[in-house]
């Protein structure tokens, strides 16, 4: 079975969906067959990739997975997109019980032929985060070099602990990305020195620095590694990228 | 009754926590008797203002409101802290029914002696949410001059229209504040374009520049009024408060 990644952190504007577009976009550019699947009922990994939101999600729908799947402007990059209407996404949180029953036997099924998937989630802890966490093999956490989201990182730790041990599934910690890092502010440089202080080898060594170019992409539909690809953001998500292929 | 204020968007990280803080110590400086209520899981209102989250949040409780009210270092501020354990805060949500029942009726009956009232809202469109609009006199939406809080922002309209429409509240459109904006940014002054030709006179006069001094101060416990009064942000925020007290 292929690698299941979850991108979370409930604390909000920290790049989760950023994250997961450009790394699914570098991933399929190095020739992986990559599933991104939207979790969230913002929508904003299906737009920001030129696509159209469904009015009821793939994953609460009776019909196989595969049929819910669109193909995106990239080669080798299939969306399963997410949808708005909040009551489908809660049918697909509550028939969890936060347990991942219903994502996990529908990932099952439906991502052979896909080497990696990648799963962007909702600011949040509830069962729409869980259930993602339960049905991957590892969890990124991107993170802004800020007070709070310092603050939020203990929590989430914790709910991934939860996942672990509720068992059942097979979730390890991917690691943490540092994001939005604008490395000439004094507050920035401190928190990354604590983070990784505290953290160690769990973050990554590749930092994503704050780049407009990034934050323009989705507004074309594009993943900044074509919109922008000599651009220092479309850098680091591919050396980001080959940090997490080498680590299988 | 006093005013009472929801800072709402589904958006992450656009401001609500900064902007709750920083306008609701504004007005306790202008001479308001000011509570702002941590309605979020994540309690950064409660952390950034220098004060623990409860185990159990004031408005699950069965104790009267006033009992569970904390000073702030702000003479004049005063808190109803956030509690991290999600099931209270679905008990919140749950015995609303999307209706502000609990919260409203807490509310009418705790805040006599406030002259206005901040609650700072999770990012999301839930329960939490509802209740906090449904128990508003006003909603402000802070938003981000980039392309996904634009796409955010017709869905948080959708949402304040069906509160409204719903009735038993007196839910006004407060407005929309700009924040972060880093004028030096050709998007974010296209950006800032649109929101104004779209929603007119609704959108303050007074945007909120990006500061790191705003984004230090919740670490100090303190608003950026206090830890910065000379800063960019501390004045723009000033501006912005006058600017919402001259509505009246
Ligand atoms: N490296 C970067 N440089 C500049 N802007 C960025 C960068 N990464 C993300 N952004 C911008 O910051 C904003 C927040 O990013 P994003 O939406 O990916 O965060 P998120 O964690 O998914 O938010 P939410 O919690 O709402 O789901 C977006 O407008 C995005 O374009
Ligand atoms: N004007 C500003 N200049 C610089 N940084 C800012 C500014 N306003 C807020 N920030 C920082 O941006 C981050 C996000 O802000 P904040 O937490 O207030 O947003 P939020 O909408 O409440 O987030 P969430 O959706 O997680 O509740 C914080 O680290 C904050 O300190
Ligand atoms: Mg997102
Ligand atoms: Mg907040």
């Amino acid at each position: 079975m292929g690698r299941i990644f979850s991108v979370a952190n409930q604390k909000g504007g920290v790049g989760k969906t950023t994250t997961a577009i450009n790394l699914a976009a570098a991933m399929a550019k190095a020739g992986k067959r990559t599933l991104l699947i939207d979790l969230d009922p913002q929508c904003n990994a299906t737009t920001g990739l030129g696509c159209e939101p469904t009015n009821s999600h793939g994953l609460v729908t009776r019909r196989p997975l595969r049929e819910s799947l669109v193909a995106t402007y990239l080669s080798g990059l299939t969306l399963l997109p997410g949808s708005r209407t909040f009551h489908d996404v809660e049918i697909l949180a509550k028939g969890d019980q936060g347990e991942s029953g219903v994502l996990r036997e529908h990932l099952s099924d439906g991502i052979d032929g896909f080497d990696v998937v990648w799963i962007d989630c909702p600011p949040s802890t509830g069962p729409l985060t869980q259930s993602a966490l339960a049905a991957s093999s590892e969890v990124l956490m991107p993170i802004q070099c800020e007070y709070f989201a310092m603050e939020g990182l203990t929590q989430m730790i914790g709910l991934i602990r939860d996942v672990m041990q509720r068992g059942g599934g097979r979730l390890e910690f991917g690691g943490i990305v540092l994001t939005m890092v604008d490395a000439s502010l004094e507050l920035a440089r401190e928190v990354e020195g604590e983070v990784r202080d505290f953290f160690g080898e769990i973050v990554f060594e590749a930092v994503i620095p704050r780049d407009v170019l990034v934050c323009e992409a989705p507004s074309h539909g594009r993943s900044v590694l074509d919109y922008a690809p000599q651009s220092r953001g479309a850098w680091a998500y591919i050396e980001l990228c080959q940090e997490i292929l080498e680590m299988t």
